[in-house]
């Protein structure tokens, strides 16, 4: 199983939109995905349609590690994707895990346990929240990679190097096999200047990391997560399926997995 | 001076370009503004031109409550707004300021100083981060009313709830005068359906709390903070600088200080 952290500090950069539609495209590919939600707005698990009701044991409950993941686990509507729900019962975890011992490795432990490893998932992708806290760095920690959606707007471009130096210093700290998976431009929109030149900077900047798959602004990939549907499924011939599928194609190449 | 937080954890909504806009049109109006960068990003503090190099002293020196805010506060180049700017250094608050005697009213604190009240700003606009965290928890205790920018998009309407009842907690506990100022929907883009249907559904359910003036997508504003100056500023005429005039006016109007 490898396991990605989709990260970034700026809100609304399409951190669960990607985590939502990477796993329904790399589910259409044939792989076993497992959704891992850390964050407390539960966007990811709402936009692949498990209910709050569903969520009764929650990924909280698993970083606590009191919880049986084959109970938490949660088998999405669409084939091959599985969910571990947040709710905002999260949102209290800086605080109340601050004293846990090794808080940084729970997400880790959690994911390492037999349960989880038995399932057998191709891959875990984990969606966090706008925040570099104590979620984020259990996400880092955890992951072998990071994938990176960068909103072609200015502020998203600014706090780029911030995420660079947290990358860096888990890196050096708890986790040295970390990479950056690679940087996706995502929120795209082809006719305005400021998207072009943002582009421009990142790949000029940051070179191969950034994917050839670029996603377009696409109002189907807002309103797919309504009707808790991926947008492959609510739309699948939309610019933003279309787009996603693409870049799950790339993905899976550069893991030699296609 | 009447206090506003700007609030919403839901990333991406235009906290940041709400509390630099509205207060580049207050001031246009000839209200004196001091805008609270409560946000590790700094986005604020940069789209009102104060760079990195001149924040050394910051919120975070303020909120430990050792800094003149006189050497802290920064005079923009926008007449009539100043800044209380943020840096990175704010990130580790949640943490570090966990175990300080009134951690909550931290920021009520430092903004009811004799330096700022002599300073006679009428309005005070704190920019919060996407979080329910401390950050925002001081922002809530330290204002006398909160203005929710809402995104017109399905997740951003999902997390209003929450929101609502983080206030009603901090007016139960910490703050019994805290009012929600107003709901403005942000990003609006007329074209599509989903804009509209959330348009709907935050007026039949909050009815007179949202503001008649819609702030509609408009690039100049996302191109503005690249520039270092608000979208009144850099495109006076565009449709995002007359909707945040527009929306100035009826703020005003609803304080009768128009
Ligand atoms: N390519 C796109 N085209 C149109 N809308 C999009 C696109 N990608 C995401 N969105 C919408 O933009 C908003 C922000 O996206 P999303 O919630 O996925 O970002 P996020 O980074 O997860 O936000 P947060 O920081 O709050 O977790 C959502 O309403 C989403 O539906
Ligand atoms: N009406 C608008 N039209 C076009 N772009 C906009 C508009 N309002 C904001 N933006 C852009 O959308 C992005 C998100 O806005 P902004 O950073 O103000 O949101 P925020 O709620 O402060 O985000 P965060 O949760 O990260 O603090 C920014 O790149 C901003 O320039
Ligand atoms: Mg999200
Ligand atoms: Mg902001």
């Amino acid at each position: 199983m490898k396991t990605i952290a989709i990260a970034n500090q700026k809100g609304g950069v399409a951190k669960t939109t990607t985590a939502i539609n990477l796993a329904a495209s790399l589910a259409e590919e044939g792989k076993s995905v497992l959704v891992v939600d850390m964050d407390p707005q539960g966007n990811a698990s709402t936009g692949l349609g498990v209910a709050v009701e569903q969520r009764n044991l929650t990924i909280y409950d698993m970083l606590l590690g009191d919880a049986d993941p084959k109970a938490v686990i949660v088998e999405t509507e669409t084939k091959g994707v599985s969910v571990i729900p947040a709710t905002t019962e999260l949102s209290s975890s800086d605080v109340q895990l601050y004293n846990v011992n090794k808080r940084s490795f729970l997400l880790r432990d959690a994911l390492a346990s037999q349960a989880v490893q038995e399932a057998g998932y191709d891959y875990a992708l984990i969606d966090c929240p706008p925040s570099l806290n104590l979620l984020t760095v259990n996400a880092l920690v955890a992951a072998n990679a990071v994938l990176i959606p960068l909103q072609s707007e200015f502020f998203a471009l600014e706090g780029l190097s911030q995420l660079m130096l947290t990358i860096r210093e888990i890196r050096q700290t708890a986790n040295p096999r970390l990479r950056v998976e690679g940087v996706l431009l995502t929120m795209h929109d082809q006719r305005n200047n400021l998207s072009q030149q943002v582009e421009r900077d990142a790949r000029d900047t940051l070179g191969a990391l950034v994917y050839e798959t670029v996603i377009p602004r696409n109002v189907r990939l807002s309103e797919a997560p309504s009707f808790a549907v991926p947008a492959l499924t609510y739309d699948p011939t939309s610019k933003g399926a279309l787009a996603y599928r693409s870049f799950a194609k790339e993905f899976l190449k550069n893991n030699n997995d296609l």
